[in-house]
């Protein structure tokens, strides 16, 4: 579960990254 | 930014055909926000998942059956790499992160 929210957390950061 | 608005694609598929297998990257010309065909596919059926474990790589297979199996790979990786989509209990499940 934790491993999910890390996931997550990854995923939301390179989408962020692409839109910077 | 983000694209709004619940886009499920009623059913799966029906155009047979085009069997190009998409390269990564390169000179994207796809026909909605930069993503192929493919690739938007799997990303409807992934936002439109409602359990939370996600969609399983199995589920898209049969959800997408005129695309073989690592054409689906490479759009979950492209897909993933982006950001638009990650991984929940296994590497199998898929979550799109612009869900929710």
């Amino acid at each position: 579960l934790e491993r999910i929210e890390r996931n997550k957390a990854a995923a939301l950061l390179r989408l962020a990254n692409r839109h910077a | 930014n983000k694209s709004s608005g619940p886009l499920i694609t009623g059913n799966s598929v029906g155009a047979s055909g085009m069997g190009d297998v998409g390269s990564l990257g390169g000179s994207a010309s796809g026909p909605t926000n930069g993503l192929t065909l493919h690739q938007s596919q799997v990303l409807n059926l992934i936002k439109a998942y409602p359990k939370p474990e996600g969609l399983s790589f199995q589920e898209l297979r049969s959800q997408l059956p005129s695309l073989n199996a690592s054409v689906i790979k490479q759009a979950v990786d492209f897909l993933s790499n982006e950001g638009h989509i990650y991984s929940t209990v296994d590497d199998e499940h898929f979550k799109s992160t612009d869900a929710e």
